[in-house]
Formats: C-alpha cells, sequence, structure tokens
C-alpha cells in the first residue's frame, strides 16, 4: 500500500502539469499486441492539423513503438522499465519534462501491454482505457477484471476480425458492464477505421469538457 | 532477489514430489488469449488412451479455463492469485496436493496470461514454454525479451491467421533466436490442428528422456 501512495502523490503532481498546460492526458492499457499502438496512430491521423497530440511510450524494453510515433512528426518519448511490469507515475514525469507541453493538447500514454499490473498504478492520467481485440477472446473481463473496473473506456479492436472467432461482443459488453456499469465502449478496427471517428469525438468531447 | 531465492526453494521441493512420480511437469505462459487453454485441451485429445495427464490453472480470478479442462475428464486444479500477475512456487504445492500424482504421466500447467511476471517465477516445472499468436504482432521477442530468453519452447499459435496479418515468421524465429539460440519452435493452430503432432511428440520425447 506503501508503494502506491508515494506512487499517488507523484502521480497527482503530474496531472497539476499537464492541467496548467491544459492537456488531456489519457492512459492507454491492454494486453501485449491487442493494438494500443495502432489506435495512437490511427488517433493521429485522424486529428491532423486539427489538435495537437503528444506521445509517450512504455515499454520493457526497445524503442519499436516511439519510432512509429516519431515517423508520423508527433512529439513522442520512450520510457523502458528494465523489466517492470508497468509504468509509473514517477516515470512519467521525467518524460513529460521532455515534451513540448506548452505545443500539445492531448497526452496519449501507451502503458505496457499487460493486463494486469498497470490497473493498480496511477500515472495521473484524466482518463484510462482499456483495449481489448476481438482474437484474445471474450473471456477475459471475468478473467481479469480489476483493468475493466478501472477503466473509463474500453475499446474492442479488430472487429475486422469477428467472423474469423466465436467472439460474443454482446456477452463482452454485459459482462464490463456488469463490473463497470458507466464504461463508455467503442468499437473499432485500426485496420479498416471502422469506429476511429467515434472514439475521436469522444477525445475531443473530454477535451472540450475539461476547458 | 529474496523473493525469488524463497521461490526457488520450494520450486525445488515441487520439483522433487514431481520427480518421485516419474512427471514431466510443462509451464505454459503467454500473453492473455494466446492459446494457452486451447493448446491443452488440444494435447488432451492428442493423448487420449496414451498417456495420462493432470492440468494445474492459474488465472487472476474465474474457474473459467478449469472447467474447460474439466469436461475433457482430465484431472485439474484451478489457482486464483487474486490479483498477483504470475503463479508462484508456493501456489503450485498446494495444487499438486489435490492431484492424483500416481496416475499421471504429464503435468501441464497453465500460468496466468501475461508476457513479464511469470518468466521470472520457476514452478518446479522442468519445461518453461512460450506461446506467440499471429495477432498480436511479429515483434513482441524485442519488446518483452526475458520470456523468450527463458523457455526451453516457443510455440507460434493461430498459424490459420497468416493471411491476415503482416507477420514476419522468418524475422521472428530469427529474434527469438538471437535470444535464446537452443529454444525449440513450433508453428502451430489449435483451430485446424496443424502442428499439433509435432508438438506432441516432442513432449512424448522429453517424457521418455526423463524416464
Ligand atoms: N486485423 C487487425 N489487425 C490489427 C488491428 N489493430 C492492430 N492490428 C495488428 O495487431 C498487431 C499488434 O498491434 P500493435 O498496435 O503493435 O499492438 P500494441 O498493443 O501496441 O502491442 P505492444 O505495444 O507490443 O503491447 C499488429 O500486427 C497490427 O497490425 C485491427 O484493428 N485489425
Ligand atoms: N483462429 C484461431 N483461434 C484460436 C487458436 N487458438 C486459440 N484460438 C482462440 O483464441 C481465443 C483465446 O484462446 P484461449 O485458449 O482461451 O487463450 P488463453 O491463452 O488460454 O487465454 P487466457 O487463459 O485468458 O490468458 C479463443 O477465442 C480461442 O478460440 C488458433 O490456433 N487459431
Ligand atoms: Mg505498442
Ligand atoms: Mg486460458
Amino acid at each position: 500500500k506503501n508503494v502506491t501512495s508515494a506512487n499517488d502523490a507523484i502521480a497527482a503532481q503530474n496531472t497539476q502539469v499537464l492541467d496548467k498546460h491544459g492537456i488531456l492526458a489519457i492512459n492507454l492499457m491492454s494486453s501485449p499486441g491487442s493494438g494500443k499502438t495502432s489506435l495512437i496512430l490511427k488517433t493521429i491521423e485522424h486529428f491532423k492539423g486539427e489538435l495537437r497530440l503528444a506521445v509517450i511510450e512504455g515499454d520493457v524494453a526497445s524503442k519499436i513503438d516511439a519510432d512509429r510515433i516519431d515517423k508520423q512528426g508527433v512529439p513522442v518519448v520512450q520510457i523502458n522499465t528494465g523489466g517492470s511490469c508497468s509504468l509509473e507515475a514517477h516515470m512519467v514525469t521525467s518524460a513529460l519534462d521532455k515534451l513540448p507541453l506548452e505545443r500539445a493538447d492531448i497526452l496519449l500514454i501507451e502503458n505496457v501491454g499487460n493486463l494486469i499490473c498497470p490497473a493498480e498504478f496511477t500515472l495521473g492520467e484524466h482518463k484510462k482505457v482499456v483495449i481489448s481485440s476481438i482474437p484474445e477472446g471474450d473471456d477475459k473481463p471475468l478473467k481479469y477484471p480489476l483493468m475493466f473496473t478501472e477503466a473509463d473506456v474500453l475499446v474492442i479492436n479488430k472487429i475486422d476480425l469477428l467472423s474469423h472467432f466465436e467472439f460474443d461482443v454482446t456477452g463482452f459488453r454485459k459482462a464490463v458492464k456488469g463490473l463497470n456499469p458507466t464504461i463508455e465502449v467503442f468499437e473499432v478496427s485500426c485496420k479498416t477505421g471502422v469506429g476511429i471517428q467515434a472514439w475521436c469525438s469522444w477525445i475531443a468531447d473530454e477535451l472540450r469538457k475539461k476547458r
């Protein structure tokens, strides 16, 4: 419990820095390979010329994801945790120092791919988003409940693959709403672009509400 | 480090119990939804009437996976970690007490779905297997290196979906061999059955070598 309260204090400082700059920060969490980076790339594409995005990438190792973001000309910092299974608030603090916050509207934080640990650490974000993909199967909310309980938004990704799996979308949404009745749900495909408009409208609305 | 040495001591006791019964124990690890349970079900189907299997299921919550195994008439114990991101050796010790070890040849341990933490805890198994699936993408070895370094076997699952993804199997295998040159690799589909024969032959060989 001490770990989390020390983390929470640092997270609150991060929130203050973000609020000072009028930035909406979103913490994106999922299993490895659900589509966090793909969703960020689609979001960058959608807001080009409209809103200014910045990205923090969290991974155990490598800068593969930051390089994908950097190619889009968006400010990005790669954090390597060196083994820890989640980003923590102090890691985000030093990443914020490296970003041009005065020229950003939205901060997307891609957490380490893990459906358990990241749900336990707040980073100072305003909204938590869990991404679950069709190929993983529809039983994840019951098996990894905390992540679905804590999130403000659920994005069901890779919806283009629905015909290849026995994935019960209605049952899945019901299980998640059972854990978290106020969660917002978006069904998207980062491959075909389906649902990206609605997801981005939610971001724009949340930014408007904040300002 | 103290945590792991205490865990290792308990793991060594587990290995002794398994060796006394001449049982080959395999620790199956992967991201959530890569196909651990599906691979176990295919393995049960393959060895029916030939070798006696027992299963330990590890999850944060629920007994969904144990129920799927139980339906096949195979002895199974469900461990719920209550939040911990990996099985630990002491959890396996109490599960072993509940299994008919005198009537088992192979013990399959399905770890918690997580590509990071389970690589740090030995459970007393003889072999570690990492399962990576096509929909997750081909960059996982570089982003989650410890799991691929520690494993004895890599199973690439959902190979039936290869045509739907830009997954570079050759590059993926090369990256894993770069981390772990002696790892054995199997390409399988738990949906079509491709590669399951070779995977099961490896298990039978390992059991023969042990006895
Ligand atoms: N068919 C399909 N594939 C997708 C979709 N979104 C992502 N992918 C593929 O899924 C794989 C993983 O996508 P990433 O965006 O790298 O996933 P991630 O969650 O960022 O992965 P990590 O950062 O390693 O945890 C890649 O092969 C993507 O091309 C989608 O909507 N449909
Ligand atoms: N197309 C295809 N789908 C598969 C294959 N193997 C498993 N699946 C599907 O993938 C989903 C997840 O499979 P599971 O076996 O439950 O995965 P798991 O690793 O045990 O999941 P957790 O225990 O929750 O971490 C299910 O919808 C399966 O039907 C395969 O080879 N091909
Ligand atoms: Mg990514
Ligand atoms: Mg399973």
